[in-house]
């Protein structure tokens, strides 16, 4: 910590300085160069996802934690190593000996209003609003943990995406092409999608359809219903299931 | 008591011995890694490394360090390199011959492939567990994410989402086949 980051003669209460619009939703960030953040060695922003909303993978180069204001939606984190352990039902193909699997990705997660959610640094990671109503999180990244070596600025990576507003693109906006292909082992005009250049739509995009994935049920359907039958020790009945 | 504990820990490893691969690919070559699992100094130093030997043409597929900058200087050979950094600009794109260092920080995404005399380095990591995320390949980023998520991120059909997650099987290190592009397999 630099000696003169600390010098708070006076507090304010702050809020979101920059508006980064996107497709379909908000991401506002709190001033990096407040001298309250600064002091703390954090960098503070807040998401707001419309409904059917998807906040594209990213990582950043310090630890995450986020609180659920508003709404419900799900998360995912790809942790580096770990297997697709979710896995959709095996389909037969035509000769019924093509055995594969439609898909597999690692967990997913539900989150929902007053949950707190962490990611280590350079996890990536994914929401996806469908619930509702907007889901609204807040997230501190601690840009001065052990986790972060780089400088104390906040940086996020994106996997996919691109905002013209800042700007900002996708990492893999910044390879060749052709290693691209050969790295992917795919052809160059899938290649040249994954650089998403002409996407404008930010780093938030809509979903037309509901979007499909790997997940097992949920228990109860709203969190009103839920709360009706607290168990003893504030856990929910499960007499229902075996 | 120093003498039986601090004075004898271990503070060598070789990394260039072939039988101490941690990651190996007859076609492409082998990675040997040390962290403060295999010596237990780094602990207290929180650093690393990773002794990289690539055939001729082979590539150390695109990725990014979690938690720890890597320092490459190669040893022998010629590689050529893509950093890109958060915002998806390069920030180095270009060859690295022998005697020369790249700093490659952490989270840039690097992609490296070896020219035709093939390449080694040594990349020194300041973590002493480094992790590593794929971009591609079994074990990556791109192969844990949900197939429609791949498709509406990057606007393809299910049918390249699933050629993106999957057509790269290895793990870290892969032939480059020149010849290959354009073919891709489903």
């Amino acid at each position: 910590q630099a000696p003169d980051e600390c010098r708070l003669d006076q507090l304010n209460a702050i809020e979101p300085t920059n508006r980064v619009q996107s497709e379909a939703g908000l991401i506002e960030y709190w001033d990096p160069r407040d001298p309250q953040l600064q002091c703390a060695g954090v960098a503070m922003l807040r998401v707001t996802i419309r409904q059917n909303g998807l906040y594209l993978p990213t990582y950043s180069n310090g630890p995450i934690m986020a609180f659920v204001v508003q709404g419900q939606g799900v998360t995912g984190a790809v942790t580096s190593g770990c297997p697709e352990t979710y896995q959709e039902s095996q389909e037969f193909g035509q000769e019924q000996q093509d055995l594969r699997l439609k898909d597999m990705h690692q967990k997913v997660r539900q989150m929902r209003k007053g949950d707190v959610l962490v990611f280590t640094a350079g996890t990536a990671h994914w929401y996806h609003n469908d619930g509702n109503s907007p889901l609204v999180f807040v997230a501190l990244v601690d840009v001065s943990n052990y986790g972060n070596q780089l400088d104390r600025i906040l940086r996020t990576f994106h996997l996919a995406g691109s905002n013209p507003q800042l700007p900002e693109r996708s990492l893999f906006a910044g390879f060749e092409t052709e290693i691209l292909a050969q790295s992917f082992n795919i052809r160059m005009e899938t290649a040249e999608k994954l650089k998403n250049l002409d996407d404008s739509r930010g780093n938030i995009v809509n979903i037309p359809q509901k979007l499909q994935f790997v997940r097992p049920p949920t228990r109860g359907t709203t969190t009103e219903q839920r709360e009706q039958y607290p168990g003893p020790w504030g856990e929910y009945d499960e007499e229902e299931y075996n | 008591g120093l003498e039986e504990t601090v004075c004898t820990q271990r503070l060598q490893e070789n990394l260039d011995d072939p039988s101490r691969a941690d990651i190996y690919d007859p076609e492409a070559g082998r990675i040997s890694t040390l962290n403060s699992l295999n010596l237990p100094i780094l602990r207290r130093l929180r650093l690393g490394a990773a002794r990289v030997f690539l055939h001729r043409n082979a590539m150390v597929l695109p990725h990014w360090n979690m938690n720890a900058h890597s320092l490459m200087y190669v040893t022998g050979g010629r590689l050529w390199v893509e950093v890109v950094k958060s915002n998806g600009e390069a920030a180095f794109k270009g060859e690295v011959r022998q005697g020369q260092l790249l700093l490659v920080p952490q989270g840039f995404a690097v992609i490296k492939r070896s020219e035709s005399e093939g390449c080694e380095y040594i990349a020194f990591r300041t973590n002493d567990n480094a992790v590593v995320n794929m971009l591609t390949g079994r074990l990556s980023a791109m192969a844990g994410l949900p197939v429609g998520l791949v498709a509406n991120g990057f606007r393809v059909s299910l049918e390249e989402a699933r050629e993106i997650k999957y057509n790269r099987q290895e793990t870290m290190l892969a032939a480059a086949n020149p010849s290959a592009q354009g073919t891709a397999e489903a």
